[in-house]
């Protein structure tokens, strides 16, 4: 792609299509290659492959300033509220989160919060199973309050160290369902005072330019911490998270890829923006 | 939204006078923004901007005295052209009738095979849904409890049999009970994993579907694409339904996917509910994607 010695138009073609093909965005695209060319006319750049460079240097920059304190090296009592739109992978992750605390040392238990779709109660008690790990559900209609102060409550009493919450997928234009969002906190708070919590948005990487609206709103609702991006194991390089990053200070926590137990790991921003070139 | 920023664009060329080819030119750059910024495909985008160019700079643009209005309602032209018009469910060839469903994990397949079942019904046929996902925990669980909230068989054999043996049991069980259309669920699979995508095109072989359609996420960006010409080249789509349409996603993956594989849109998912489905109106999906 960039093996050309020469840097001409078809070069600042082809980076733009990779660019905006990733779902970083029009604008942002755009600006980032045009940025490029001025550095050629300026004579900072004088090749393809200098240009992507630049490139690269420029994205990895931009995501470099993150650095959440992740969930494994969080002192205390923690609840983990994953929530995001139908779909993205909260349950998948929230089991894989588990299993992934406890490799670390943590004492997990998942809560069973979405009470509403068919077969999600079921779904989590089945990888409850296959991690060991104890899930406390309501009952199908139940109200998603009850089960999360039932499940930090219990998490208190049995002595396990984080609680994770899967809630129902939902859209976030369903401003009565968001509204369901916003007392998660405050429960919470009650069952454990003294508790941390922490709201991750379970993102789709296949998502396009609404994930900033997805993630905006979700902010609103329940204060999200940060992101984890699923489904990177696809094509889809997930350059929304620029966006996100950028206009909302919200940072990659872990990234899901695969449908495996093991198929979770903290967000590597280097690798992550490799990949998006190749 | 276009129609403003175009105005703006125009109001500031026309002060020099006539407009010309390279003013249109400047107007395309913004429908480019916009189409993309509804995640339409980058190089679908490309042709799509190409031909109205060309329809702005041989029709009446030019000359027009609303150059914004003139733009923009050949844009949503070239939209509703390109979307295609709604097309119906063909159920055709002798009883039962199969539809295979297909497509990226959390996509909407085993809602919208309960959302077909009703419709169906309502339409006088009698079907049986067919529980094909073995590998997803309590997939099975979840389309027949959808079944029994709606009162539809559920074909399954929980999750150790293999989804093509299952579907083969199906069709005999179909026949049998006199069922004359038949749902296959299957699990939602990675167009880059050739294993599943074997597994995909066995069971459309042996069922022989008269619609295999991709169910696919209104929200879905850039990929879109990618992922559509993978499952067509496999297993020859015959429709998309587009989910999630209830959110505010503009759903320019339908124009990429429909201009990349030419297959028509059935139906929209608008809602989680089993009566969430709607049919596609070209018209009103333009003017979403157009914003
Ligand atoms: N390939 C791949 N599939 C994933 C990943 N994470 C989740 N999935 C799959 O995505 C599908 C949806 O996952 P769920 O965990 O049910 O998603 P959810 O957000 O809980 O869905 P709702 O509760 O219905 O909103 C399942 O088929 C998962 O196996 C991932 O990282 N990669
Ligand atoms: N709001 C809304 N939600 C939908 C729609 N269609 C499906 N969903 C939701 O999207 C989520 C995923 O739906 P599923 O039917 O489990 O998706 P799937 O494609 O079968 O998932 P896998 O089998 O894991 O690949 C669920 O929470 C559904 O309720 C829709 O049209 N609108
Ligand atoms: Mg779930
Ligand atoms: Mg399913």
């Amino acid at each position: 792609l960039f093996r050309r010695p020469v840097l001409d138009e078809s070069t600042w073609d082809e980076l733009t299509q990779l660019l905006m093909e990733s779902d970083i965005g029009p604008s942002r695209a755009f600006r980032l290659v045009e940025h490029a060319r001025e550095m050629v006319e300026g004579e900072t750049l004088k090749t393809p492959v200098e240009a992507e460079t630049a490139l690269r240097r420029q994205l990895v920059e931009s995501l470099g300033a993150a650095e959440p304190m992740l969930l494994e090296d969080q002192p205390g009592r923690l609840a983990v509220h994953m929530v995001g739109v139908n779909g993205s992978g909260k349950t998948t992750t929230s089991a894989k989160l588990s299993a992934y605390l406890r490799h670390r040392g943590r004492s997990t238990l998942l809560a069973a919060a979405d009470t509403f779709r068919a077969a999600a109660i079921d779904q989590l008690q089945v990888w409850g199973e296959r991690t060991g790990t104890d899930v406390i559900a309501g009952q199908q209609g139940s109200d998603l309050g009850a089960v999360v102060f039932d499940a930090v409550h219990a998490a208190r009493m049995r002595g396990l160290d984080t609680v994770i919450i899967d809630t129902a997928g939902r859209l976030h234009t369903k401003t009565n369902l968001m509204d369901e969002l916003s007392k998660l906190r405050r429960v919470a708070t009650k069952a454990d005072p003294d508790v941390t919590q922490v709201a991750l948005l379970v993102l789709d990487a296949t998502t396009g330019q609404n994930a900033l609206m997805q993630a905006k709103r979700f902010l609103e609702a329940v204060q999200v911490d940060g992101i984890i991006l699923t489904k990177l194991d696809g094509t889809a390089k997930g350059g929304v998270v620029f966006a996100v990053f950028e206009e909302l200070n919200l940072p990659i926590w872990y990234v899901g890829s695969g449908e495996k137990l093991t198929d979770l790991a903290p967000f590597d921003h280097l690798a992550f923006v490799n990949a998006l070139f190749r | 939204n276009l129609t403003d920023r175009l105005t703006s664009i125009f109001s500031g060329l026309r002060s020099k006078g006539a407009l010309t080819e390279q003013d249109v030119e400047e107007a395309m750059r913004e429908v480019r923004m916009s189409l993309l910024e509804a995640d339409v495909n980058f190089r679908v985008v490309k042709d799509f901007v190409a031909r109205v160019k060309e329809r702005s700079i041989g029709g009446d643009v030019l000359q027009s005295l609303t150059p914004a209005q003139q733009v923009v309602k050949i844009v949503h032209e070239e939209l509703v052209a390109l979307l295609g018009d709604a097309a119906p469910l063909r159920l055709d060839g002798q009883p039962p009738a199969v539809i295979m469903l297909a497509g990226l994990q959390g996509s909407g397949k085993t809602t919208t095979a309960a959302k077909l079942a009703l419709l169906l019904r309502k339409q006088k046929q009698l079907p049986l849904l067919v529980a094909a996902d073995t590998y997803r925990p309590a997939a099975v669980d979840q389309l027949v409890y959808l079944g029994k909230q709606l009162d539809v068989p559920v074909y399954s054999e929980g999750t150790s049999s293999k989804p093509p043996v299952i579907v083969a049991n199906a069709l005999r069980e179909a026949r049998t009970a006199g069922r004359t259309v038949v749902i296959l669920d299957t699990a939602g699979r990675l167009h880059v994993d050739n294993a599943m995508m074997e597994e995909l095109r066995e069971i459309g072989a042996l069922s022989r579907p008269s619609e295999t359609l991709l169910v696919a996420d209104a929200m879905t960006g850039q990929d879109a694409v990618r992922v559509a010409e993978q499952f067509h080249e496999s297993v020859s789509l015959t429709g998309l339904i587009l989910t999630k349409v209830d959110g505010d996603a503009r759903g320019g993956a339908a124009l990429s996917i429909r201009q990349v594989t030419g297959v028509p849109i059935k139906f929209l998912g608008t809602s989680e509910k089993p009566d969430g489905l709607e049919t596609f109106h070209p018209d009103r999906l333009a003017q979403r994607i157009l914003g």
